[in-house]
């Protein structure tokens, strides 16, 4: 799940940092 | 003791909403009435003020320095996209369909930002299996969405970028098949969910309850979610209980509209995979292909 959603598991790690694809 | 940790879990969900989210429905509804001081919104009623529009969004400014400086990262980080929208700046007038749901999708993007910042503000969020904390989130997001987008609708259109602009819904009627299809669902449920007159503080508990569903796909332990969201539950129906003495069923009526969502959300999807065949220009962000990706 977590390969499958990368994106949205960093906008989940990281705090308010924006998302670096 | 009880009573007073829900209202404390009320405040700072509210709190948290407040922060993460922009555009609350008090400034919307304030914008949409015309009772804001500053400028009215720019109308856009034809493909003329389309054009217009985007010239208008393209010199204003992103509401706060904090989102000003979130959104530049999130576009640097789309730099794909980006790219393709400013070549088909260049096109004739039939790409302005597509051009404009590309900023739909940006601006979705960044609400998805917005989204699970909030989500991660809801006490013992966190603490879930990271794993269900995504499933959360791809299943709950795009509900999350089309329920923020009630307070920015009236039956005659929608504010857009953050209030600075009005679409009329005739307009977004008028444009081709399947762009045309895409908001008229929204429309409707956000008539219906308006009539419930929720203020931004029973919105923010609301938000909570959704994205805490124990029954989404794939969850690994609900019973932590489910426990997380009784909790919730109580906060919103005290909540509602106190905010609306005289608004009979409303804590049923409201939970009653997230068996609604779940069908506008399949019928949403199923038309952006119809798009994704029928659009062959057309690149869908790479976070919402991943949320949309084996979702219903």
């Amino acid at each position: 799940l977590k390969e499958k959603h990368k994106i949205l598991h960093q906008l989940l790690q990281n705090s308010t940092s924006p998302v670096d694809l | 003791p009880e009573a007073a940790d829900l209202r404390a879990l009320s405040r700072h969900l509210y709190e948290a909403y407040l922060k993460y989210f922009p555009l609350t429905k008090a400034k919307a509804r304030a914008i949409l009435s015309g009772k804001t001081a500053d400028n009215a919104p720019f109308v856009i009623h034809d493909m003329k003020s389309l054009l217009e529009g985007e010239q208008f969004i393209n010199c204003k400014q992103i509401p706060t320095p904090e989102h000003q400086q979130q959104m530049s990262a999130l576009t640097v980080a789309h730099g794909g996209l980006s790219g393709a929208h400013q070549g088909l700046e260049c096109n004739i007038l039939d790409a302005v369909e597509l051009r404009f749901f590309h900023s739909c999708q940006s601006r979705s993007a960044e609400a998805v930002r917005e989204v699970t910042e909030f989500a991660k503000s809801i006490p013992g969020f966190i603490e879930l299996d990271l794993n269900d904390q995504v499933t959360l989130l791809k299943y709950g997001v795009i509900e999350v969405l089309i329920i923020m987008m009630a307070p920015l609708m009236n039956k005659d259109g929608t504010l857009i970028a953050y209030g600075q602009i009005f679409m009329t819904r005739e307009f977004l009627k008028s444009l081709r098949k399947p762009f045309c299809q895409m908001l008229e669902p929204k429309f409707e449920f956000s008539v219906k969910f308006n009539t419930l007159e929720l203020d931004d503080s029973d919105m923010a508990l609301f938000l909570a309850v959704v994205i805490l569903s124990g029954d989404r796909p794939g969850l690994l332990n609900v019973k932590p979610i489910e426990q997380l969201q009784e909790t919730v539950l109580h906060a919103l129906e005290l909540q509602l209980k106190l905010n609306h003495p005289d608004s009979l069923q409303l804590f049923a009526k409201l939970l009653q509209k997230m068996t609604d969502l779940r069908q506008i959300v399949t019928d949403h999807v199923h038309l952006i995979q119809l798009l994704k065949k029928s659009e062959m220009e057309m690149c869908l962000h790479p976070l919402l292909q991943e949320i949309i990706k084996d979702l219903y």
